[in-house]
């Protein structure tokens, strides 16, 4: 069972405590504020309302078996790297720190934190890279020049088996997964379409039409793919 | 050739124009501020030092051939809604607006946002996954419960090809990249590493020690693997 320290309960550090609450992990919360405190106390192992630059207090709590800690505060800078040097002190394993600038990142860097992120950068990039995929309607940066894209299918691929398509062959990419709308009838007799995703389909499967699909490939050879099906 | 419009230049805005801008698209960047428009204006193609509130303000920029605006105003809630509200009225097509809490996000989709962002509790998800997962040195979500993750291998895989290490019938996962560290010699005789991946490798790559493998799966599929790797 995992424990981590989160410090600082903006929509950041929340975010971060609930998420890794509800994948059964223990997190003990901070604030220096009553509020946040307050609204996370039920959801997490322990909330406690104090202010982290103060070692001793810190200390007091008796986090020597964090697996890590989280400093989430946004806007005090100073504070941030107090309490990053407080945490390396107290030999915290892993110190992750969201920093507001790669000025601020940098800084927490140099005084012990293993990670650090910048949500709005992070985030900034990710919606750019969104924006300019329209035939692509979702698409994420995996790593090198590799994306995973969702795109529209056209007639092209339409009741075609996935060996028939030879995504491999002809674009060098592959398919993980087939979005595909079910419809389902309603009590009152009404149509309405459920979304799942098959994922990892199998070489027989069928693309059929209003088919979504989701791929991996380097972007020129996505490029290569939506110039395909349009 | 793509145009955008960002209003808001923090953190959030600056990621998104400059991104897009390396990505080939024209850019207008606004913000009431001196400073942020100075800091930017030689990056993007123009940059405007005005109240996006002022709605005839807006108009006068003759906006009607941008794909979409991006409303990048973080603490002021009033303002970026009524920002939304002028974006709407001047018909801009798509109008992405970051939100800093849900219930501000709930009120941006009612007033015409057609997307709404938090990159606060996006990022901290993302990074409340990221730590649960140890023996995996990274993960990210990509549709349903579908995950992609880069792992460690141990000697069970190394020196095998891809084909022999059976993934996809053993564990029910793809192996899309391999992490691999190359040596080089500097000038000054010294090796120093090189990390590059090997994307979508052919069923005869072999995985060699020290390789680190970036596969999609379902979480438990992963599971079953990470307990296998261990
Ligand atoms: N020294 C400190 N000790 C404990 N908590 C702190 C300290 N300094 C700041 N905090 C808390 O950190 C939280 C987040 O900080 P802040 O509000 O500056 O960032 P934010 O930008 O609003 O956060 P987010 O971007 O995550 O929404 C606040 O609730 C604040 O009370
Ligand atoms: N009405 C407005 N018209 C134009 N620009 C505005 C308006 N209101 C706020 N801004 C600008 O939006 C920018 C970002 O807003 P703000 O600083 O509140 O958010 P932030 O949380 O610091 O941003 P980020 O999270 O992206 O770093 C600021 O530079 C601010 O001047």
């Amino acid at each position: 069972m995992k424990q981590f320290l989160v410090i600082g309960l903006g929509q950041f550090g929340q975010s971060v405590s609930l998420k890794l609450t509800e994948e059964s992990s223990q997190v003990i919360a901070i604030d220096a504020k009553e509020e946040p405190v307050e609204a996370i106390k039920d959801y997490v192992t322990l909330a406690v309302q104090m202010d982290a630059t103060n070692q001793s207090s810190l200390r007091a709590l008796n986090i020597e078996n964090v697996n890590a800690a989280i400093v989430a505060i946004g806007d005090n800078h100073e504070d941030s790297v107090l309490v990053t040097i407080n945490l390396r002190e107290l030999r915290v394993p892993n110190i992750i720190v969201r920093a507001s600038t790669p000025v601020h990142g940098s800084i927490l860097r140099k005084v012990g934190a293993d990670r650090v992120v910048i949500p709005e950068m992070l985030t900034g990039e990710q919606v750019a890279m969104d924006l300019l995929t329209e035939k692509v309607l979702e698409q994420k940066i995996l790593f090198s020049n590799h994306i995973l894209a969702k795109l529209k299918t056209s007639s092209v691929f339409w009741n075609k088996t996935i060996r028939e398509s030879q995504f491999r062959s002809s674009f060098n990419i592959i398919l993980v997964g087939i979005e595909r709308d079910f419809p389902e009838i309603k009590d009152d007799g009404t149509v309405f379409y459920r979304t799942s995703t098959i994922g990892l389909p199998g070489e027989d499967e069928m693309i059929k039409e209003d088919d979504r699909i989701i791929v991996i490939g380097q972007d020129a050879d996505i490029d290569r793919l939506v110039v395909y099906i349009s």
